[in-house]
């Protein structure tokens, strides 16, 4: 399946981020 | 950190196998592209399991995808 890159996809947060 | 294969990814609950994969592919985006590198992790979340495995063991790929996503990105922020 080609990589089609979605702009509208969710941001990704790392766990090891802390909040806010 | 040992690298993440395929059979550690498969005993994890399908939920959380995204976040797996996240946490593994973000310090690498992060090292490339540090505004937007939750924005590229998420982007290249939507890629197949089984791909995004073989991008975390071939770092050509990984940029190649990295780049691909980032050139979109930008674009559409341009037009915004």
């Amino acid at each position: 399946k080609p990589f089609v890159p979605n702009v509208h996809a969710a941001e990704f947060v790392p766990s090891f981020l802390p909040k806010g | 950190q040992e690298p993440l294969t395929a059979s550690m990814l498969a005993a994890a609950p399908l939920k959380e196998q995204k976040q797996l994969l996240g946490e593994r592919l973000y310090p690498l985006i992060q090292m490339l592209h540090p505004v937007v590198a939750g924005k590229i992790t998420g982007m290249l979340l939507e890629i197949d399991n089984s791909e995004l495995l073989h991008m975390l063991e071939s770092p050509e790929s990984l940029h190649a995808k990295v780049e691909e996503a980032v050139a979109v990105l930008q674009a559409h922020q341009a037009k915004e």
